[in-house]
């Protein structure tokens, strides 16, 4: 789990 | 987690946030609340703290920006003068 989690990619940010 | 009620208050919500599903932060963080936005103005909101529903609607599963959007369009709608967001202060995905 922890490997798959590292492979994610970041986020975008959005104001709202 | 909490409930809280934010007032329509100002002409802007006024948070930023980060995450949604398939991404490192799976559900929506709030990065940013902008001073004289509605939420800064209801003292409820906390950056860091991440959202599991907006108006009852839970975002777990949601990308960012259709999260984003639900959140933009609770804002929006007329048929509420406030949102009603659940929170919790753990960052995990529930």
């Amino acid at each position: 789990v922890r490997e798959k989690r590292l492979t994610l990619p970041p986020s975008e940010i959005t104001m709202l | 987690s909490a409930l809280m009620r934010v007032a329509k208050s100002a002409s802007t919500l006024g948070i930023a946030i980060e995450g949604g599903a398939n991404t490192r932060q799976p559900l929506p963080r709030i990065v940013t609340i902008q001073r004289g936005g509605s939420a800064h103005n209801s003292g409820q909101l906390k950056v860091g703290q991440v959202i599991l529903e907006v108006n009852g609607v839970s975002l777990r599963g949601k990308e960012h920006r259709e999260a984003a959007r639900l959140i933009a369009e609770a804002f929006k709608t007329k048929e509420k003068d406030y949102i009603d967001f659940l929170i919790t202060e753990l960052n995990v995905a529930l």
